[in-house]
């Protein structure tokens, strides 16, 4: 895969004699190349080539440093800019009933991260429930239960109630009279050109009033990831995005972009079918798969 | 004149971007380009021609025979064959997690239903937690059986299980769905590998997700390795996909795109049209 590896174009400016204009343009489209094939959006990838090749070729050399360190650090710089460079934690309210609710493009996770998160917090010594708010996909009811009873957690649903409303506003009281400090809500799937759906998810965000929107990204997917993003953002705030499906060969660009447009950190990922298959976000660790 | 490779390079620039924006992965777009340039190499062109519209033209015919593989596929013929030879007409469902192959197993089954083949599906994912009652759901919906042992039981088992009882009870199609599976997980594709040997199919479908980027390529090329795919459905064209994950796919495996998944209800599935899609990514 000639280009697709990024460590290999800077191990090229390592080699390079001098970093001269031609190093920095000929290492600026191996990074363009890089990029897309990570799935960072087209015009997000001309953008930031175009930024660290002016940097690297205006920017005064801060002393003591070479041009070849600063023209990698131009880079680290420019990537980490959209994922932040410490960890971001999704805030637990001690003492109340934490609502956390999960929507996403159709088949992106979101049940099964649901469990995961479930499970995350039961670990850490969190009262921890689940509530089913999908009515529409067949077999969501058993798929989360199936899920909930492997780790012990308590869930909600109703097989005979088509309003997802009811269901949650239920779930929620049941949980919250019950003492329980953290409530995962899972919902159906959606995309942006489903209006009645958004309406719908706009609609239970306004009922349940979360403490935070988790938008769900699947690790594979392209240039809509961040066209999705913006209308789920534009429809209810998404407080945080969970990237699944890391334990593949998706590189993540679109996730990525997804972040980058509606500028909310990434807080889990998953990297594996099995529930304990889900870890904290460390930015750093997710730049370098991007750049192969 | 010939085509000065600058020019054509610049006028090459707007249509990649325009491919890559559609999903159409880098690799692919670079071998399209390729091509195109292979195409032009000794063409001759007018000083006063629109250069952008004779790229055009060529890049449309590269983009049509990736598309249009020799082997056009007929199902309600193929399995009308079947029939007539008193055996029941198999297809194998596989592709990675959540690309929608259950849902399209249902909307195959209401196609072949609604015009008159009988169908029995088979709970091949004995690993997804609910996916058998998933699919259970489907089988009541669309009144047909479904054959399913339990959860952790071999999923090779439960197809052929299926198979039997399609030939014993004289059923036209056996439509098999099989759990989603990384193709960076060699166990699975293993897995998947001896269901497809076991049942010996008629066609081994790949269901592939329309808002998938890059990876398409690699997840066609790996699955590709461990099984032969037939034919693929691209899903999900609905969430404003152009289908240019087809163009990936089809690269890639030399196969025919059956459908498209237009969407959540059974009537959701269209003929893949090579123009269609062409032109929508072309506009
Ligand atoms: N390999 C892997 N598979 C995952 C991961 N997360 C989820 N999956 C799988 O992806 C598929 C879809 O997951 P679901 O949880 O059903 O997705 P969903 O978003 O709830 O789907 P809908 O409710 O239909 O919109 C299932 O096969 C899951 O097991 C992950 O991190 N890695
Ligand atoms: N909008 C839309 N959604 C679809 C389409 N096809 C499937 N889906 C949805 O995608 C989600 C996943 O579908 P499934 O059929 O469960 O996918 P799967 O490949 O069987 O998933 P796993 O078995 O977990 O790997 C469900 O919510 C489906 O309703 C489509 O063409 N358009
Ligand atoms: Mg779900
Ligand atoms: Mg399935």
């Amino acid at each position: 895969r000639l280009g697709s590896s990024l460590t290999d174009a800077i191990r090229k400016i390592i080699k390079a004699p001098i970093v001269d204009e031609s190093v920095v343009n000929e290492l600026v489209k191996d990074f363009q190349r890089a990029l897309l094939q990570a799935d960072v959006k087209v015009q997000l990838v001309l953008e930031i080539s175009e930024k660290i090749r002016k940097r690297t070729l205006n920017e005064q050399l801060p002393r003591g440093i070479s041009r070849r360190e600063h023209l990698i650090k131009v880079i680290y710089e420019e990537l980490t800019t959209f994922l932040g460079d410490i960890p971001a934690q999704i805030r637990i309210n001690p003492g109340v009933s934490n609502i956390l609710m999960l929507v996403g493009v159709q088949g992106s996770g979101k049940t099964t991260s649901a469990a995961k998160i479930a499970r995350y917090f039961q670990k850490r010594g969190f009262k921890t429930a689940l509530i089913c708010a999908d009515t529409f996909r067949f077999g969501a009811f058993h798929q989360l239960q199936q899920l909930a009873d492997k780790t012990n957690v308590p869930m909600y649903g109703d097989l005979n109630e088509k309003n997802s409303f009811k269901i949650a506003k239920k779930g929620i009281e049941k949980f919250r009279s019950e003492g329980y400090e953290i409530i995962i809500l899972d919902t159906a799937g959606r995309h942006k050109n489903e209006e009645s759906l958004i309406k719908d998810m706009k609609e239970l965000a306004h009922i349940v009033n979360p403490d935070e929107i988790i938008l769900i990204i699947d690790a594979t997917i392209g240039q809509q990831a961040s066209i999705q993003a913006e209308a789920f953002h534009e429809a209810t705030k998404i407080g945080s995005v969970f990237l699944t499906k890391l334990d593949g060969s998706a590189r993540g660009g679109g996730a990525l972009s997804a972040v980058a447009s509606i500028k909310t950190p990434i807080k889990f990922i998953g990297m594996g079918e099995g529930i304990d298959a889900i870890d904290t976000f460390v930015p750093s660790r997710f730049v370098g798969r991007l750049l192969g | 004149t010939e085509f000065n490779n600058e020019k054509l390079d610049a006028i090459l620039w707007d249509f990649k971007l325009a491919l890559l924006e559609n999903d159409v992965a880098l690799i692919v777009v670079d071998q399209i380009c390729e091509n195109v340039k292979q195409k032009l190499r000794g063409v001759e062109i007018g000083r006063l021609d629109d250069k952008k519209k004779i790229v055009k033209r060529i890049l449309n015919e590269v983009l049509y025979e990736i598309l249009q593989t020799n082997e056009n596929i007929d199902l309600l013929d193929l399995v009308s064959k079947k029939r007539m030879a008193k055996e029941p007409f198999i297809i194998v469902f596989v592709g990675v997690n959540g690309t929608g192959k259950t849902t399209t197993i249902a909307k195959i089954a209401k196609l072949l239903l609604s015009n008159g083949y009988s169908v029995v599906l088979a709970a091949s994912d004995t690993y997804r937690a609910g996916s058998i009652e998933q699919l259970e759901s489907h089988a009541k919906r669309l009144g047909i059986r479904m054959v399913k042992h339990t959860y952790g039981s071999d999923a090779a088992a439960v197809a052929f299980d299926a198979i039997n009882h399609a030939i014993a009870s004289g059923i036209n199609a056996v439509l098999v769905d099989t759990a989603g599976r990384m193709q960076t997980n060699r166990n699975l594709m293993f897995e998947m590998q001896k269901i497809v040997k076991v049942t010996d199919p008629d066609l081994v479908v790949f269901v592939g997700d329309a808002l998938t980027g890059n990876d398409a390529v690699n997840q066609a090329e790996e699955f590709n390795k461990y099984i032969k795919i037939d034919a693929s459905i691209l899903t999900k064209i609905d969430a404003d996909s152009k289908g240019g994950a087809s163009i990936s796919i089809a690269y890639v495996t030399k196969k025919p795109t059956m459908y498209l998944g237009i969407g959540q209800s059974y009537d959701d599935l269209e003929q893949f049209n090579p123009n269609f899609l062409i032109e929508k990514i072309l506009a």
